[in-house]
C-alpha cells in the first residue's frame, strides 16, 4: 500500500513492519528446518530477528494504545490542553518512525520524500512544544522530596543547592584530611 | 524562584492543574495523592542526618530497615484510620513516594509485592485465611524465592525439590548442587523470616513441576536461621544497595503438607497429585509484578525528564549570536530532542499501563471463572512491554543524565541512582531478550493461526489485517 504521512498512516507502518518481521523470522526457521536443523537449533539461530520481531510487535501496541487512549482523552479536556497532548503524541509516533527508518524503508513503501517530511515534521514539533516545556515536567506534579534533585527543584536554585551538597561530604569536614599526614607528605618529602 | 524558571512558567499556553488532574485521574485523585504525600513526607521518615551515599553497605541497609519500619507503622495507623486495604500499601510504598523515602530501595517491598499477593493468587482459602492476616500485620515478613545461582527465567529448569513424605505429611526441600540455591530475591537475606519458594514438587516417585511452598526460614523470636537453612546476602550492587537481595539454600528442611500453597494444585495426604486445571495458573504473580513495572518505569521516567527539563531552564551555555547574551541549554534544538521525547514517553507509557492494568484485572476475573482464553495473550502482551518499556526507561533516564552535563553526573542530581534503579528493572522478573523471546513464541504461533484463518485476539489483530504477515 502507498505510504501514508499521518500518525494513523505511520502506526500502520509499523503494524506492516512488525508482521514483516515475524513473517520473516518464520520463513527462516523454516527455511533451516527444511536444510536439516531441528527446530530447536533453527530457533536459535533466528532469535536475533525474533526478539527485533517482539520489540516491533510492542512498538504497535504503545504506538496505537498511546494514540487511541490520547484521542479518548482529549474529547474532554479544554482546547489548550488539547493542542499541546496531541502535539506530544505526533512527536512521539514521529520519533519512533525516524527511530525505526530502516525498518520502514525495508518493510513498507515509504520514500526519501516522506523521511524528509517526517524530519522537518519533527523539528518543528520540537520548537512548537518548547515554550510549554517546563509546564509539562511541573504537571507531573513531583515534589521536592521526591525528586531529591540538586538540578530538578522547582524554584530552580541550582548552583545553590549544588554547593550545599557538596558541603555534605565527609571530606569536608576537615580542612587537612589526615592521608596528607599519612601517605602524602612522606612521599612528597622523599620526592624532594 | 530563578527568573529564568519563572519566565518559562509565564508563557505555558495551558493549564498545568488540568494536566496533573488527568494523569492522575480526576482532581480527586490528585488531592488524596497529594495528601497522602503530605502525610508521609510530615512524618520526616525521608530527611537523613548524613546523606546515605556516604553511609557503608551494611549502614544502609541498616538504614533501609529502619525507614521501611517507620514507613509500614505509618501506613498501618493510616489505615487504621482510614479503613483503607492493599491501596495504601501500593500507594506509598511503590513508584516515586516509595523511592523518595528509600533512596536505596526497601528490603520489605518483596513482602507487599510478591509475598502477599502470591498469597492471594495461589494459597488456598484456608492458608490465605491463617497467612494474610500475619502478613498485612508484619507478624511475619515474607519474600518470594524463584530464581536460582544456575537457573533464570526458565522456571521448569529450576533444581530446588520438594519431595513429600506420606508418612510424616511433610515434604522435604532440598537444594541439591550450589546452582540450585535460591539467589537474588529482595528482604531474603537478612529480613525476611518467611519465604514463598519455588520447587520441583515430588510425589510417590514422581516430578509434577515447580510448585509454590511458604517455608519459614528464620526463628520468629531470635531471628537465627532455623536448621537446615543456609541464607544470606549476595553482596553489592549496581544500585538498591538497600534491598537486602539473599541467597538460600535447604539441607533437607521439612515442612507441613499444609505449606504448599493449594488453591490450584494439591497433594493430599497420601501424597496422590490433584492437578491444577492450567499450569499456567501460577504464571499469575509474575505477570502482576510486570505491569506493576510498566507503571514504575513512568514515575522514574517522569522524576528524570522533571530533573533534566527544569536544569535546562536553568543552566545557560555559550555564545553562538556574538554580543547576546549565554542562550538557556533548553532553547538548542538538541537539548530539545533529549527532553521531549521523555516528556511523550511518560504519557505514552501511561497509557499503556494503563490499558494493559485492566487487561491484566479483565483476565484474572475470567481465570477465576475458569476461562483461560486471553491469558496467552496478556503473558506475551505484558513480556514484552515489561522488556521494552524497563529498556526504553534506562535509555530515557541516561539520556536525561548526559542533558544535565557533569552535573548529571553527580548523585545530587539524582540521575545516577534513578539510572540504578530503571536499569535494575531491565533484569529482575525476566531478563528483557528472555522475554522478548516469550513474546515471540506466541507470536510465531499466532501468525501461523493468522495465515490458518483463526480470529486472533485484540492485540494480535492486526497480523490477519497486514499483507504482509502472509508474505512467506
Amino acid at each position: 500500500p502507498p505510504w501514508d504521512n499521518t500518525i494513523e498512516g505511520i502506526i500502520r507502518g509499523f503494524e506492516v513492519v512488525a508482521a514483516g518481521k515475524i513473517a520473516l523470522c518464520v520463513a527462516n526457521i523454516e527455511r533451516r528446518q527444511k536444510s536439516g536443523m531441528s527446530y530447536e537449533d533453527a530457533w536459535n539461530m533466528t532469535s536475533v530477528q525474533l526478539t527485533q520481531a517482539s520489540e516491533a510487535h510492542c512498538r504497535v501496541f504503545i504506538l496505537t494504545s498511546y494514540f487511541e487512549e490520547t484521542e479518548r482523552q482529549v474529547k474532554t479536556t479544554s482546547p489548550e490542553l488539547r493542542e499541546v497532548l496531541l502535539q506530544l503524541v505526533d512527536l512521539y509516533v514521529v520519533y519512533w518512525a525516524l527511530q525505526r527508518v530502516g525498518d520502514l524503508l525495508r518493510f513498507t513503501s515509504i520514500s526519501e520524500r516522506d523521511i524528509a517530511t517526517l524530519q522537518n515534521w519533527y523539528e518543528e514539533l520540537l520548537t512548537k512544544l518548547r515554550p510549554n516545556a517546563v509546564g509539562l515536567v511541573d504537571a507531573f506534579d513531583l515534589r521536592d522530596e521526591i525528586l531529591h534533585s540538586a538540578l530538578g527543584a522547582y524554584d530552580g536554585r541550582v548552583y545553590e543547592r549544588l554547593m550545599e551538597e557538596a558541603l555534605k561530604s565527609p571530606l569536608n569536614a576537615e580542612p587537612v584530611n589526615q592521608s596528607f599526614h599519612k601517605y602524602l607528605k612522606p612521599f612528597m618529602q622523599g620526592k624532594l | 524562584v530563578n527568573p529564568d524558571l519563572q519566565r518559562e512558567r509565564e508563557k505555558c499556553s495551558f493549564n498545568i492543574t488540568e494536566l496533573t488532574n488527568l494523569l492522575d485521574g480526576g482532581p480527586q485523585m490528585t488531592e488524596e495523592r497529594r495528601r497522602r504525600e503530605a502525610t508521609v513526607l510530615n512524618e520526616g521518615i525521608h530527611i537523613e542526618e548524613v546523606p546515605s551515599e556516604y553511609l557503608s553497605h551494611k549502614e544502609k541497609y541498616e538504614l533501609a530497615v529502619k525507614k521501611a519500619c517507620h514507613l509500614f507503622k505509618l501506613i498501618r495507623r493510616l489505615q487504621e484510620e482510614e479503613n483503607t486495604g492493599m491501596e495504601n500499601f501500593r500507594a506509598i510504598l511503590g513508584g516515586s513516594l516509595g523511592a523518595a523515602i528509600l533512596q536505596d530501595g526497601s528490603p520489605l517491598t518483596l513482602h507487599y509485592v510478591m509475598f502477599i499477593p502470591t498469597l492471594m493468587g495461589q494459597a488456598s482459602v484456608e492458608q490465605q485465611a491463617y497467612w494474610i492476616g500475619r502478613a498485612f500485620n508484619l507478624d511475619i515478613i515474607g519474600t518470594y524465592a524463584q530464581t536460582e545461582l544456575g537457573h533464570g527465567t526458565f522456571i521448569r529448569g529450576l533444581e530446588t525439590t520438594a519431595t513429600y513424605d506420606p508418612k510424616t505429611k511433610e515434604f522435604v526441600l532440598h537444594s541439591p548442587t550450589l546452582t540450585a540455591y535460591k539467589w537474588w530475591p529482595g528482604g531474603l537475606a537478612h529480613t525476611a523470616n518467611y519465604c514463598i519458594v519455588m520447587a520441583q514438587l515430588y510425589s510417590n516417585g514422581q516430578c509434577h513441576g515447580i510448585h509454590p511452598f511458604i517455608v519459614q526460614l528464620r526463628d520468629e523470636e531470635t531471628h537465627m536461621p532455623l536448621p537446615g537453612i543456609k541464607v544470606g546476602e549476595i553482596g553489592a550492587k549496581l544500585g538498591m544497595n538497600g534491598t537486602n537481595n539473599g541467597f538460600l539454600g535447604f539441607e533437607h528442611v521439612r515442612i507441613p503438607r499444609e505449606h504448599m500453597l493449594m488453591k490450584n494444585c494439591q497433594v493430599l495426604e497420601d501424597g496422590t497429585y490433584v492437578k491444577s486445571p492450567s499450569s499456567k495458573l501460577t504464571y499469575g504473580t509474575m505477570m502482576f509484578v510486570r505491569v506493576v513495572i510498566v507503571k514504575d518505569m513512568c514515575n522514574y521516567i517522569a522524576k528524570a525528564v522533571t530533573i533534566a527539563t527544569r536544569y535546562s531552564a536553568v543552566r545557560r551555555q555559550s555564545q553562538p549570536k556574538p554580543d547576546e547574551p549565554e542562550p538557556q541549554i533548553i532553547d538548542y534544538l538538541t537539548q530539545q530532542h533529549k527532553l521531549m521525547v521523555g516528556i511523550s514517553t511518560v504519557h505514552a507509557f501511561q497509557l499503556s499501563a494503563e490499558w494493559i492494568w485492566n487487561l491484566y484485572n479483565n483476565v484474572t476475573a475470567e481465570l477465576d471463572a475458569g476461562d483461560m482464553e486471553r491469558l496467552p495473550e496478556l503473558h506475551a502482551l505484558s513480556c514484552c512491554l515489561k522488556a521494552v518499556t524497563t529498556a526504553d526507561a534506562a535509555e530515557c533516564v541516561e539520556r536525561c543524565r548526559l542533558s544535565c552535563g557533569g552535573h548529571g553526573y553527580m548523585l545530587a542530581s539524582n540521575l545516577p541512582v534513578t539510572y540504578g534503579h530503571v536499569t535494575a528493572a531491565c533484569t529482575y522478573e525476566g531478563e528483557n531478550t528472555v522475554l522478548l523471546l516469550q513474546t515471540a513464541r506466541y507470536l510465531v504461533k499466532t501468525w501461523q493461526q493468522a495465515t490458518g484463518g483463526t480470529v486472533l485476539p485484540p492485540t494480535v489483530a492486526y497480523l490477519s489485517r497486514v499483507g504482509a504477515g502472509r508474505r512467506s
